[in-house]
């Protein structure tokens, strides 16, 4: 019988362990993740690794974990993340599970800076955050001082605005108290509701050049693939909607999109290495997938998880 | 308001629509 490998698999709000066989696909680690953890959502959902190399990487499904250059640790480490993002969080999040560990997601990526969000916007959703950990304000339960241990807000907002600590807290506690009758998971879509539309949500970034060799951003997203300038992750300048698009591929760095209007030009960019042009093909391929099954009928197991979620 | 705000830059989040000729030519020029 093969030694078992050990697997250690951190979601945005557990750690698992488990002990995996050498012929185990990822596919199959995938599985009984989202088997514990009850998710059925699965198509947002990824499993991350850091390779040999150093570099975060989403486990191929259908090759064996062991045949993938993960770091070798033990346990060995993954992260369940998503992968996707809806592209209208009310309509598309069925199960509360699911929910929540967007929730818990976009929320550290607004609080570590990676999404930047501006400082009023930050108040109201950190006091969704409050109202989804400490339900309804009370005067009683909820001492000066309650949110004092709590992150609440991004620190380039702590940063730029000379207000204490104290203040901040004071702000976030008049939202608290506004909310007063939200259930805490309702709290998290209202969450979920605002940070979708901030102009970083769900968007991966990658270095790109132009032919001229200028350092651009590439953006790719549920929509489809923007082009922004290097000091500005905020404003696309140029867009490739799915719907535009008839084909992409690359060549070692060279990177090729091909419109549906085939009387009009490839579109070319130059990424830094091929590894890269790997992962932006991927993330394309996965988005492209959700935006096309988005507008076809529901499947029988959506029908389900919605009737499910409904009761 | 601050929800009104932060709805506001749902806009931002596409370039502005433009033919692929057009998209060329700002590319290159980047």
């Amino acid at each position: 019988m093969p030694k078992p490998v050990n697997v250690r698999v951190t979601t945005m709000d557990a750690e698992l362990e488990f002990a995996i066989q050498p012929n185990t696909t990822g596919k199959q680690l995938f599985d009984q993740v989202v088997k514990t953890v009850g998710l059925r959502e699965v198509w947002y959902f990824g499993l991350q690794y850091t390779d040999t190399k150093g570099f975060p990487t989403w486990l191929k499904l259908d090759k064996k974990v062991s045949a993938q250059e993960v770091r070798k640790e033990n346990p060995l480490q993954f992260k369940f993340r998503a992968k996707f993002f809806p592209e209208d969080v009310p309509e598309e999040l069925i199960q509360e599970i699911t929910q929540k560990l967007f929730f818990l997601q976009v929320k550290e990526g607004i609080l570590s800076d990676e999404v930047y969000c501006p400082p009023e916007t930050a108040v109201l959703l950190g006091s969704y955050a409050v109202q989804a950990k400490f339900g309804d304000y009370s005067k009683d339960v909820h001492k000066s001082g309650y949110l004092t241990t709590e992150r609440l807000l991004p620190q380039r907002v702590l940063d730029q605005h000379k207000l204490s600590r104290e203040q901040w807290e004071e702000r976030i506690e008049v939202w608290h108290t506004e909310h007063r009758g939200m259930l805490k998971e309702d709290a998290m879509l209202e969450y979920l509701k605002i940070a979708q539309d901030l102009e970083m949500y769900g968007i991966n970034y990658f270095d790109i050049k132009n032919k001229k060799g200028t350092d651009l951003w590439l953006g790719v997203d549920s929509l489809g693939l923007n082009i922004y300038e290097h000091d500005d992750k905020l404003t696309p300048k140029i867009g490739f909607p799915w719907s535009e698009i008839r084909n992409i591929s690359f060549n070692d760095k060279k990177f090729i999109i091909k419109p549906i209007d085939k009387k009009a030009p490839d579109f070319v960019f130059y990424a830094p290495r091929l590894r890269i042009n790997k992962r932006i093909l991927q993330l394309c391929m996965g988005n492209h997938e959700l935006y096309m099954r988005r507008r076809k009928p529901d499947t029988i197991e959506v029908q389900q998880m919605k009737a499910q979620a409904k009761e | 308001e601050a929800k009104e705000k932060a709805r506001a830059k749902r806009a931002n989040k596409r370039a502005p629509q433009m033919d692929w000729s057009k998209k060329h030519e700002i590319f290159s020029n980047f």
